[in-house]
This record gives structure tokens, C-alpha cells and sequence, in this order.
């Protein structure tokens, strides 16, 4: 059962550190075991360093940082344990343009592999769709979706 | 594998029969506030069998089916199938297209329901869809669906939390 | 003790529908005790109808809706005991473009009466500002503010 | 009466004395992620003295000065002050302008601070910040400082917690 934790950690530990350093373009991230001999004594801490700081505990980090760090987390978790399909709502929360685009070019990358779709209202990740479906409400209260060309509906929605 | 179509009949916002195509490679959804793009989610998630009808935002399942919207009379059912393209056969069945389908059935007055579930137009258990979903790495309780507010949620985690997180997936 | 609880809620619970159906150009929220009578029973339950639809509970809306009800739960509060000065941080979470401007127009036309630093990304937002300080990082990791004329810096920042 | 001046000297990532003047009205912010725009309302919060750190993101109060940024050494004091325009005299003071001043100054090694406080210039405890500053309806703990994240506890909040906020008012 240790064992388990053990491997299981070590190796997302591993994909938390590099997925962080490509999504911030040379940011740092560690993720460890505040008692790795006994593991389940103390929990899991989390440090980040976005480019151009020192290392600090993710509760210190600003709220864009944050986001980007638990995204990384979630992230490497997926590389753990692939899926064919994933779906992502509104993970671009807190981030501000460069890191919302940072973050839609890691799942775009990844959408080779995989089925990717992505909720979003920001033209800085819409923008790497292969295709956008757009949902709006019918004043009945009846929800439609329809597919939507780029350029027409997204640039008024996508603020 | 992938997802190829979701097919909605009064789930939640999605009051008339809606079917949905998705393509391999990055979709991008989009549109205003409470337009329906969660409940696209919450429709996936709803097939697939999560354990707590709270993470589709309803109390109880009855609350999904389709309540009238501003003017209409409630639905009383409710019905989602998520169509796979099975061409590799990462589910172990053999068709090119598998077809997973959940009923929820109103009966009689007040809160009672019936759940059905077909596989390929065949009667099944959600017993069936977790193990065939499963072996396609498909899970309802998994991370590949990243729910609105799941980041925030893991932002607020202690680190004790964090920990089990690891010991759940191990 | 229940009687200030009691006169508290029903000031809130007023301030509350009233700005509720003015941010959402029609909509129409309450709020009410589960045991009016006993309220140290029980809590205090939130349902909002967003326009051209049923009214529901807090915890089934959308993302956005929930935003948009829970800041108007703040604004009733603010309402209820007033303050010279306000300081809102990015409280245009979730909210789509319609809706954030539609914040933004309530603090705007509070801020005749207030003083209000509003944080903000997003152009919908900011637009609505007497002026705007911009905060940048240097690459030494110290913070820089100055002031910004609306029409240059924001567009790149604020989508 | 309204915030006139913030001078923040050492304060997180403000590792240079910087003067920022607000004015009446509506004043936005901006700015990308991770440059100091919710470190400015911190440090509004720290002059007004939150019940905890924690609410600043700090684990300890030292945590709030400056730790050197990329390649500095960390700074040893770190110095906030809020200057009000008082020509209304909202705030008990015979003063057309009213300065508050926070100092946090390590003392020795390791964790330990002394804490000082100055109204004026003139030294003063906090609880002579927060009975003044109260007289003026300005509150650490109250509701006119909504912080980053501060819409997602109202948001996932049970009914009992949110009774409980009406009680805290009362
Ligand atoms: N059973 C139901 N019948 C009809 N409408 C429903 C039902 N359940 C929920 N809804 C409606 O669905 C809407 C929410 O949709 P959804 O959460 O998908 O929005 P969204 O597009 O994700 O918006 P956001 O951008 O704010 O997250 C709510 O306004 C709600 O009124
Ligand atoms: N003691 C300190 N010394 C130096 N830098 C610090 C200190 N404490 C925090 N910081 C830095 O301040 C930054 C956070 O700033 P802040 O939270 O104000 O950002 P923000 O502009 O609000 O961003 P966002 O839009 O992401 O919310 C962090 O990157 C952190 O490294
Ligand atoms: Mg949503
Ligand atoms: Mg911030």
C-alpha cells in the first residue's frame, strides 16, 4: 500500500516538474512528500517558481499562478494514466492572455494523441480549435448548439 | 477511440432532442453564461455513472431531467447516449461504433424514478458500462474530465488533501 | 440575539432581490431561511431565475450564474453597512462578457458615492474606469506600477 | 474620505519604495498574472490588521517582506502606509490627512518581529487603528475588501455557512 503511493508519486512527481517548465516557458515546480519515509504521515507540498522568482509554496503564488500550477498538477496526473478523451471546462480561469495561450498550445500539442474538447469563452484558446461548436439559450430556455466558423461568432463571445 | 456524437433528449437545458458531432482532435467549445456548455459535461459524466449526483449540480437525478425551461410542463425523462468510435476495439466489443444510452424515468408522482441503461440497444447494468468504459481508461470519477471548479478546488486543497489525491489513484 | 439575526436578514434579504434584478437586467433572486422561525435552525438558502428561465437553487446554476448571484450576495451585505471605499479583485471570475459589464456598471455608478479600485483583465471591465494604474513585474522580480492611458496598454492586457 | 496614497516600502514583491496615488471615483487595476495587483490590496489589508496572516497568503508575517526577488538578499523590514484625505473628518482626527503606518522588522535570527505601529507619525497601538479606522466603516474583516477567490467560498458555501455570515454581521 506504501509501495503504491510511493511509485505512483515518484512518477507523477517527475511529469509535475517537466509539464510545468513547458507551460511557463522556463518556470520551475516541485511537488514532494513532507515525510517520504512515511508517507502518510504529513501531506503533499507543492513550490513553484514562474521565471524571474524565487521558489515559493503555492498559497503564496498569485491567483494566475496558482491555476496554472493546480492545471500542471492535474495535468500530470492524465500523463500518469492516458485517456482517449478529454474534457476541460473553463480551465483557463485566472489566467491572463499569455497563460491562457500557454495553456491551450500544451492541450493542442497533446490533441494529437487524444480527443480534446475544450470549454472556454477566451479567443486566446479558441483560437487553437480544429473546429468550435458554439451553445447559446433560446429565450424558451432551451439550450442549441451549432457550429460555429472562427472569425463570425467566437470574436464577439471570446473577451 | 473517440467520442463521435452525444445524443440529448430533455437532459437539463437541452429540452428538445439534440445530437451533437464530435471530431478527433481539438473541439473548442464556446458561448455565453448558462447557455448549456456544462450540461454537455454533465451529460458525459451522467453516462458514464458518477457516484454523487452532486457533481452534475443536481440533488437528486430527477433534477436532470429537462424542468420546462420559461413556459413548458416539465419532461418525465430523460434520456443521454454517448456514440464511441470503436475501430481499434478499445472496448472489448465487437463493433465499429459502440453506443452507451441512460434513461431516467419519472414514476409515479413525487421524486421516484427508474434507471435503464442500454448498450448497443441492448439492456444493460451500469455494472457493464464501468467495466467496458474502464478498460478504454473512461472513468467517471477519473481526471479526464475537468469539471468548472476542479481547479480552484485542488488551488484550496491542504496538503493532506493533496496526499490523497495520490493514495486514490494508487 | 435571533432579533438582530432577524433584522440583519430581512435588510440583506431586500438589498439582495432588488440589486439582483438590476445587474441582471430583469432577472430575479431571493434568499431565505430554512426556519424563519427558528433561525439557529437551519441555513440560509439562495435561488436565483436568471431571465428566461426557472427559478432553481444556488447550487444547480451555471458558472457564471453562481458568480453573478454570490457577488450580488456581497453587494447586499456592502449595501446593508456602507463603506467610503471598496477594493474588488478580480471579481469578474466566470462571468461572461454581457455579464462582467454589467458588474462593472453597478460599481460605476456606485462609485459617485464611493471610492472603488477595481482589479481587473478584462477590457469589458476596465472600460468603465475614471483610470487605470497598470502593475508590471521586472525581470528582477520587483513589482512597477504607472498609470495607463486606457487606449494603449489595457487592449493587450485586458482580453 | 477616500484613500489617498499607498506607500509601500519592501512589501512582497514591491521591493522598491513605491507611492501609488489614488483617486475619487473608479480606479481599475491590471495587469498580468503574478505582478503585484493582489499584493496591493495585501498590503492595504496589513495596515488595517487582519485577524491572520493567512489571509495575506503569508504563513507568518515575515513572509510579507520582500525576500529579494531573483537575485537580491532578502530585505530585513518591510513598511506600509495608507494615507487617508480626511477633510470630512469621518476619521476622529483633527487632520485634513491621516496617515496609518505598519512596520514589520525582523529581530535576529530566524522568525522573530517586532510589530510598530504610527497614526501620524506618532506611535500607536493597533487597536487605535482599528478603533479610528472602524469610526470610518473601514474593516480588516469586513466586506468592502473582496479578495481574489472570495466570490468561490461565497459560491460553495453550505446554507448553515452562509446563516452564519448574517450571524457575524449582527
Ligand atoms: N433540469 C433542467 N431543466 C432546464 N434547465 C436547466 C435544468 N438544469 C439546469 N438548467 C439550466 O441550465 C443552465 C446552466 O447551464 P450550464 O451550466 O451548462 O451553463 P454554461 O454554459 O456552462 O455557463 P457558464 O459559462 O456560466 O459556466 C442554468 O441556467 C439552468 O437554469
Ligand atoms: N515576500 C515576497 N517577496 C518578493 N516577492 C513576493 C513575496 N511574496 C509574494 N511575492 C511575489 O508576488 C507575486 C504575486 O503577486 P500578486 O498576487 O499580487 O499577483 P497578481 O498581479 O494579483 O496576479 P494574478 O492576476 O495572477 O492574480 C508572486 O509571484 C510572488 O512570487
Ligand atoms: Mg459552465
Ligand atoms: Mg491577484
Amino acid at each position: 500500500k506504501k509501495d503504491g503511493l510511493l511509485s505512483v508519486y515518484r512518477a507523477i512527481k517527475e511529469n509535475f516538474s517537466k509539464i510545468y517548465s513547458e507551460i511557463t516557458n522556463g518556470g520551475e515546480a516541485v511537488m514532494y512528500l513532507e515525510n517520504e519515509n512515511d508517507p502518510f504521515e504529513g501531506g503533499l507540498v507543492i513550490k513553484a517558481r514562474p521565471k524571474g522568482k524565487k521558489m515559493i509554496r503555492l498559497e503564496a503564488l498569485s491567483g494566475g499562478e496558482k491555476s496554472l500550477t493546480a492545471l500542471t498538477f492535474i495535468l500530470a496526473i492524465q500523463q500518469y494514466d492516458p485517456s482517449p478523451f478529454y474534457l476541460f471546462d473553463e480551465s483557463d480561469m485566472f489566467l491572463d492572455g499569455y497563460n491562457a495561450e500557454n495553456m491551450a498550445r500544451i492541450l493542442k500539442e497533446n490533441s494529437n494523441k487524444a480527443q480534446f474538447i475544450v470549454v472556454s469563452l477566451r479567443r486566446a484558446v479558441l483560437k487553437y480549435s480544429d473546429n468550435i461548436l458554439g451553445v447559446t439559450i433560446m429565450p424558451d430556455g432551451i439550450s442549441k448548439v451549432y457550429e460555429e466558423t472562427y472569425t463570425e461568432e467566437v470574436n464577439t463571445i471570446g473577451q | 477511440m473517440y467520442l463521435k456524437k452525444l445524443d440529448l433528449e430533455n437532459f437539463k437545458s437541452f429540452g428538445k432532442k439534440t445530437i451533437i458531432e464530435f471530431k478527433k482532435g481539438f473541439t473548442g467549445v464556446s458561448g455565453p453564461n448558462g447557455s448549456g456548455k456544462s450540461n454537455i459535461s454533465d451529460a458525459i459524466l451522467f453516462v458514464l455513472g458518477p457516484k454523487s449526483s452532486k457533481i452534475l449540480r443536481a440533488q437528486r437525478l430527477t433534477d436532470l431531467i429537462f424542468n420546462g425551461g420559461k413556459d413548458r410542463k416539465p419532461a418525465d425523462y430523460c434520456k443521454v447516449s454517448l456514440v464511441f468510435d470503436n475501430s481499434d476495439r478499445e472496448i472489448p466489443v465487437d463493433s465499429d461504433e459502440v453506443t452507451f444510452t441512460r434513461i431516467i424515468k419519472k414514476s409515479g408522482e413525487g421524486e421516484d424514478y427508474n434507471s435503464y441503461f442500454y448498450i448497443n440497444d441492448e439492456k444493460a447494468k451500469l455494472q457493464d458500462f464501468t467495466s467496458l468504459l474502464s478498460r478504454a481508461k473512461i472513468f467517471a470519477d477519473g481526471y479526464n474530465i475537468v469539471q468548472q471548479g476542479d481547479i480552484t478546488r485542488i488551488v484550496e486543497m491542504s496538503p493532506l488533501e493533496r496526499r490523497r489525491i495520490l493514495e486514490e489513484i494508487s
